[in-house]
């Protein structure tokens, strides 16, 4: 079976806040994951 | 006398059918994903080909072999025979046994153990507030940010499904204009000390009070993930972040199998599979989650809507069927979870 999340998160368009506050996977393609492991932050 | 006599051979008989049948299933599909693993390692990915087996599978009744496979599972295993056959269910299937709650020879049958929950503990939630877990085990297939007008998530390369055909016609889902995304992408290519053109900046003067870029908190994107769950996975699902569920939409679809294979030949797999779609809200904006069902795991039972059943027969099928749509109660407010709780569970038949 197969799950798809698909969710609005904050994005810094602006190259001088960059990576203040935006969300990033902290995953790869392919890798095994387990409830409650971090998708991304 | 002869037909007492069959009886009694009948669980057991069935039983052996079953495992011989998984066996059989097993040791081909083992075959298929070594090809698939070979063809990975030399940074080979397929594209999608629609071949003779997926055109076969078309016309195959899934649904009435979903139910009876649920059926099959649903048959209550002798007490003494649970252990070896949830033994040889983990082994084929690279379950880890130690995890579940219950002592082995309490689980009645297939599809209990398979929806089995996990001795405490066994699945530590991230306590960074920040952070989206995972709501299932499972394998990431695909993630990303969705940036143009009319959402597309690559279910293979060379074929993509539009995210509102796979949540639904009146999903929550905030649309992504093409001003939107031409403001993006210009902003990314125009530095601020570029100020000659683009609708950015024309939004910036004629509102210069609704939106500076430098100032403003941050704007929102639309991200998506995609998780392949193996028949050996721990099957619940749970909540990746705080949210509110507002609405429950519920697709009654065909019920392909999902595995890598059909994902490369089955065109539009998600949007034509069962599903259960839960959208809401979350501190960050729209959040939407499906669960899709398979051939072998059709049906999909909510904790947050018991008496919600799925894979049921139906009269007649029809594509353009829309969705069973159900909003919780408070509007608005919806059922309130948090990161990490149950919310869901896959199961057999």
């Amino acid at each position: 079976s197969t799950v798809v999340l698909v969710f609005q998160a904050p994005v810094s368009r602006s190259p001088k806040n960059q990576g203040s506050s935006e969300f990033s996977f902290c995953t790869r393609k392919g890798d095994r994951i387990r409830v409650g492991e971090a998708l991304g932050r | 006398s002869s037909s007492s006599q069959g009886n009694s051979f009948l669980v057991p008989g069935a039983t052996v059918a079953t495992i011989l049948m998984l066996g059989a299933l097993h040791a081909r599909r083992l075959y298929d994903d070594k090809k698939v693993e070979d063809a990975r390692e030399k940074g080979l990915e397929f594209e999608f080909h629609p071949d003779v087996k997926a055109t076969f599978l078309q016309l195959l009744p899934l649904r009435s072999i979903s139910r009876y496979w649920g059926l099959l599972t649903s048959v209550e295993i002798p007490v003494w025979l649970r252990p070896y056959v949830y033994r040889a269910w983990a082994r084929a299937f690279h379950s880890n046994l130690e995890e579940a709650a219950m002592p082995l020879d309490e689980y009645a049958t297939l599809r209990d153990f398979f929806v089995r929950s996990l001795k405490e503990g066994s699945r530590p939630i991230d306590p960074d507030p920040r952070c989206l877990v995972s709501p299932v085990d499972g394998i990431i297939l695909r993630f990303g940010e969705l940036k143009a007008a009319g959402a597309m998530i690559e279910q293979v390369k060379g074929f993509s499904y539009s995210v509102s055909s796979l949540l639904g016609a009146n999903s929550l889902l905030p649309m992504i204009t093409e001003e939107t995304t031409h403001a993006e992408s210009s902003e990314l290519e125009n530095t601020p000390k570029d100020q000659s053109n683009k609708s950015w900046w024309r939004v910036s003067l004629a509102s210069p009070k609704v939106w500076d870029p430098v100032a403003s908190s941050p704007m929102k994107g639309l991200f998506y993930c995609v998780i392949y769950l193996k028949p050996g996975d721990y099957h619940r699902i749970h909540s990746p972040i705080d949210w509110n569920v507002l609405v429950r939409r519920h697709f009654s679809g065909r019920l392909f199998p999902v595995n890598e294979r059909a994902t490369r030949t089955i065109r539009n797999l998600y949007v034509e599979n069962e599903r259960v779609v839960l959208e809401g809200q979350w501190q960050e904006g729209f959040m939407g989650i499906a669960a899709i069902g398979a051939t072998n795991i059709g049906s999909i039972e909510l904790f947050i809507e018991p008496e919600l059943r799925t894979n049921r027969p139906r009269k007649k099928f029809f594509h353009s069927e829309p969705p069973e749509e159900r909003i919780y109660e408070p509007e608005g407010v919806g059922v309130m979870l948090k990161k990490g709780d149950e919310m869901a569970a896959f199961n057999m038949g």
